[in-house]
Protein backbone atom coordinates (compact mmCIF):
# COMPACT_ATOMS: atom_id res chain seq x y z
CA UNK A 1 0.00 0.00 0.00
CA UNK A 2 1.31 3.29 -0.86
CA UNK A 3 1.44 5.73 2.48
CA UNK A 4 -1.61 8.13 3.25
CA UNK A 5 -0.08 11.40 1.97
CA UNK A 6 -0.69 14.44 4.96
CA UNK A 7 -0.48 17.26 2.25
CA UNK A 8 -4.24 17.04 2.06
CA UNK A 9 -3.74 19.47 5.29
CA UNK A 10 -3.28 22.91 5.48
CA UNK B 1 -11.87 15.63 7.43
CA UNK B 2 -12.43 14.78 10.77
CA UNK B 3 -13.87 16.94 13.20
CA UNK B 4 -10.55 17.77 14.93
CA UNK B 5 -9.15 19.49 12.01
CA UNK B 6 -11.66 21.31 10.74
CA UNK B 7 -12.20 22.84 14.33
CA UNK B 8 -8.42 23.59 13.89
CA UNK B 9 -8.86 25.33 10.54
CA UNK B 10 -11.72 27.30 11.71
CA UNK B 11 -9.70 28.33 15.01
CA UNK B 12 -6.63 29.26 12.45
CA UNK B 13 -9.17 31.31 10.19
CA UNK B 14 -11.12 32.73 13.60
CA UNK B 15 -7.11 33.60 14.33
CA UNK B 16 -6.04 35.23 11.30
CA UNK B 17 -9.62 37.41 11.52
CA UNK B 18 -9.14 38.76 14.65
CA UNK B 19 -5.64 40.07 13.93
CA UNK B 20 -7.15 41.63 10.67
CA UNK B 21 -9.94 43.03 12.71
CA UNK B 22 -7.65 44.14 14.84
CA UNK B 23 -5.21 45.62 12.24
CA UNK B 24 -8.57 47.03 9.94
CA UNK B 25 -10.96 48.25 12.31
CA UNK B 26 -8.63 49.85 15.31
CA UNK B 27 -6.02 50.84 12.81
CA UNK B 28 -3.63 49.10 15.38
CA UNK B 29 -0.99 46.52 15.38
CA UNK B 30 -0.09 47.65 18.64
CA UNK B 31 1.66 43.93 20.69
CA UNK B 32 1.61 42.46 17.29
CA UNK B 33 5.70 40.98 16.50
CA UNK B 34 5.87 42.03 12.32
CA UNK B 35 8.74 39.24 12.48
CA UNK B 36 6.20 36.30 12.96
CA UNK B 37 3.84 37.47 10.77
CA UNK B 38 6.92 37.64 8.25
CA UNK B 39 7.68 33.88 9.09
CA UNK B 40 4.49 32.78 8.68
CA UNK B 41 4.05 34.45 5.41
CA UNK B 42 7.32 32.48 4.29
CA UNK B 43 5.67 29.54 6.09
CA UNK B 44 2.52 29.42 3.89
CA UNK B 45 4.43 30.94 0.28
CA UNK B 46 6.81 27.96 0.98
CA UNK B 47 4.26 25.18 2.10
CA UNK B 48 1.32 26.34 -0.55
CA UNK B 49 3.89 25.65 -3.58
CA UNK B 50 1.77 23.40 -4.51
CA UNK B 51 -1.39 25.17 -4.95
CA UNK B 52 -1.74 25.32 -8.70
CA UNK B 53 -0.47 21.99 -9.57
CA UNK B 54 -2.13 19.13 -7.09
CA UNK B 55 -5.42 19.95 -6.50
CA UNK B 56 -7.28 18.40 -3.84
CA UNK B 57 -10.49 20.16 -3.02
CA UNK B 58 -12.38 23.26 -3.24
CA UNK B 59 -11.96 23.77 0.36
CA UNK B 60 -8.19 22.98 0.41
CA UNK B 61 -7.39 25.75 -2.25
CA UNK B 62 -10.00 28.57 -0.95
CA UNK B 63 -8.13 27.94 2.68
CA UNK B 64 -4.88 28.42 1.03
CA UNK B 65 -5.82 31.32 -1.13
CA UNK B 66 -6.93 32.84 2.39
CA UNK B 67 -3.65 31.70 4.73
CA UNK B 68 -1.36 33.38 1.64
CA UNK B 69 -3.66 36.25 1.16
CA UNK B 70 -3.93 37.35 4.83
CA UNK B 71 -0.87 36.46 6.28
CA UNK B 72 0.76 39.00 3.34
CA UNK B 73 -1.72 41.48 3.75
CA UNK B 74 -0.92 41.83 7.38
CA UNK B 75 2.86 42.33 7.17
CA UNK B 76 1.93 45.10 4.20
CA UNK B 77 -0.32 46.38 6.72
CA UNK B 78 2.20 46.64 9.23
CA UNK B 79 4.78 48.16 6.85
CA UNK B 80 3.42 50.21 4.75
CA UNK B 81 -0.34 51.23 6.17
CA UNK B 82 0.56 55.14 7.52
CA UNK B 83 -1.90 54.47 10.76
CA UNK B 84 -1.05 50.65 11.23
CA UNK B 85 2.68 51.69 10.70
CA UNK B 86 3.12 54.10 13.64
CA UNK B 87 1.19 51.52 16.29
CA UNK B 88 3.68 49.15 15.50
CA UNK B 89 5.71 48.03 18.50
CA UNK B 90 9.67 48.23 16.64
CA UNK B 91 11.75 48.95 20.12
CA UNK B 92 9.67 45.96 21.62
CA UNK B 93 9.99 43.33 19.09
CA UNK B 94 13.87 42.77 18.43
CA UNK B 95 13.86 39.19 17.77
CA UNK B 96 16.63 38.25 15.31
CA UNK B 97 13.85 36.25 12.80
CA UNK B 98 16.20 36.02 9.88
CA UNK B 99 18.00 33.54 12.05
CA UNK B 100 15.72 31.13 12.13
CA UNK B 101 15.45 30.76 8.32
CA UNK B 102 18.98 29.33 7.48
CA UNK B 103 18.51 26.42 10.73
CA UNK B 104 15.45 25.72 9.77
CA UNK B 105 15.98 24.98 5.83
CA UNK B 106 19.10 23.27 6.39
CA UNK B 107 17.56 20.48 8.84
CA UNK B 108 14.85 20.40 6.06
CA UNK B 109 17.34 19.54 3.25
CA UNK B 110 18.88 16.82 5.85
CA UNK B 111 15.44 15.39 7.53
CA UNK B 112 12.53 15.36 4.89
CA UNK B 113 10.27 12.29 3.48
CA UNK B 114 11.47 13.05 -0.16
CA UNK B 115 14.58 14.86 -1.45
CA UNK B 116 12.60 16.91 -4.18
CA UNK B 117 11.86 20.67 -4.15
CA UNK B 118 8.49 20.80 -3.45
CA UNK B 119 8.87 18.54 -0.52
CA UNK B 120 11.90 20.16 0.79
CA UNK B 121 10.45 23.23 0.76
CA UNK B 122 7.22 22.10 2.70
CA UNK B 123 9.34 20.57 4.96
CA UNK B 124 11.03 23.96 5.83
CA UNK B 125 7.56 25.34 6.00
CA UNK B 126 7.00 22.85 8.90
CA UNK B 127 10.53 23.37 10.87
CA UNK B 128 9.76 27.46 10.19
CA UNK B 129 6.00 26.93 11.62
CA UNK B 130 7.22 25.32 14.61
CA UNK B 131 9.76 28.45 15.89
CA UNK B 132 7.70 31.45 13.97
CA UNK B 133 5.70 32.22 17.03
CA UNK B 134 8.56 32.99 18.99
CA UNK B 135 9.10 36.52 18.49
CA UNK B 136 5.59 36.69 19.17
CA UNK B 137 5.88 35.14 22.52
CA UNK B 138 9.10 37.35 23.40
CA UNK B 139 7.44 40.51 22.22
CA UNK B 140 3.90 39.58 24.93
CA UNK B 141 6.35 39.10 27.63
CA UNK B 142 7.85 42.85 27.17
CA UNK B 143 4.02 44.14 27.10
CA UNK B 144 2.80 45.87 29.86
CA UNK B 145 -1.03 45.82 28.78
CA UNK B 146 -1.80 43.06 26.34
CA UNK B 147 -5.37 43.58 24.88
CA UNK B 148 -7.90 41.24 24.27
CA UNK B 149 -7.21 40.69 20.93
CA UNK B 150 -3.80 40.07 21.14
CA UNK B 151 -4.21 37.65 23.67
CA UNK B 152 -7.18 36.48 21.81
CA UNK B 153 -5.18 36.02 18.42
CA UNK B 154 -2.33 33.96 20.48
CA UNK B 155 -4.81 31.93 22.32
CA UNK B 156 -6.39 30.70 18.58
CA UNK B 157 -3.04 29.98 17.22
CA UNK B 158 -2.08 28.09 19.79
CA UNK B 159 -5.64 26.12 19.91
CA UNK B 160 -5.19 25.89 16.38
CA UNK B 161 -2.45 24.01 16.82
CA UNK B 162 -3.55 21.59 19.43
CA UNK B 163 -6.53 20.50 17.40
CA UNK B 164 -4.21 19.44 15.21
CA UNK B 165 -2.64 16.75 17.08
CA UNK B 166 -6.10 15.33 18.10
CA UNK B 167 -6.51 15.13 14.24
CA UNK B 168 -3.38 13.44 13.82
CA UNK B 169 -4.04 11.06 16.47
CA UNK B 170 -7.73 10.50 14.88
CA UNK B 171 -5.94 10.04 11.45
CA UNK B 172 -3.45 7.47 13.01
CA UNK B 173 -6.45 5.55 14.26
CA UNK B 174 -8.76 5.24 11.24
CA UNK B 175 -6.79 5.79 8.14
CA UNK B 176 -4.18 2.71 7.50
CA UNK B 177 -0.39 3.58 7.23
CA UNK B 178 -0.29 7.02 8.28
CA UNK B 179 2.46 7.89 9.69
CA UNK B 180 4.20 11.11 9.11
CA UNK B 181 7.01 11.70 12.03
CA UNK B 182 8.22 15.17 10.61
CA UNK B 183 4.73 17.11 10.67
CA UNK B 184 4.08 15.69 14.19
CA UNK B 185 7.45 16.66 16.10
CA UNK B 186 7.39 19.95 14.71
CA UNK B 187 3.58 20.18 15.32
CA UNK B 188 4.10 19.02 18.77
CA UNK B 189 7.14 21.48 19.26
CA UNK B 190 5.24 24.37 18.05
CA UNK B 191 2.51 23.17 20.78
CA UNK B 192 4.67 23.07 23.55
CA UNK B 193 6.07 26.53 23.14
CA UNK B 194 2.50 27.79 23.61
CA UNK B 195 2.07 25.58 26.85
CA UNK B 196 3.25 28.37 29.23
CA UNK B 197 1.14 31.23 27.22
CA UNK B 198 -1.84 28.97 28.03
CA UNK B 199 -1.66 28.85 31.40
CA UNK B 200 -1.40 32.73 31.92
CA UNK B 201 -4.12 33.14 29.27
CA UNK B 202 -6.52 30.48 31.85
CA UNK B 203 -5.15 31.71 35.11
CA UNK B 204 -6.00 35.69 33.88
CA UNK B 205 -9.52 33.83 32.54
CA UNK B 206 -10.10 32.39 35.84
CA UNK B 207 -9.43 35.58 38.13
CA UNK B 208 -11.21 37.45 35.79
CA UNK B 209 -7.94 39.46 35.53
CA UNK B 210 -5.96 41.24 32.62
CA UNK B 211 -3.28 39.21 31.02
CA UNK B 212 0.41 39.53 31.80
CA UNK B 213 3.36 37.07 30.82
CA UNK B 214 6.07 37.18 33.57
CA UNK B 215 9.41 38.79 32.40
Amino acid sequence: DEKQSNHDEL
Amino acid sequence: MNIFRLAGDMTHLASVLVLLLKIHTIKSCAGISLKTQELFAIVFASRYLDIFTDFISLYNTLMKLIFLGSSFSIVWYIRRHKLVRRSYDKDQDTFRHYFLLLPCFILALLINEKFTFKEVMWTFSLYLEAVAILPQLVLLQRTKNIDNLTGQYVFLLGAYRGLYILNWIYRYFTEPHYVHWIPWISGLVQTLLYADFFYYYFESWKNNKKLQLPA
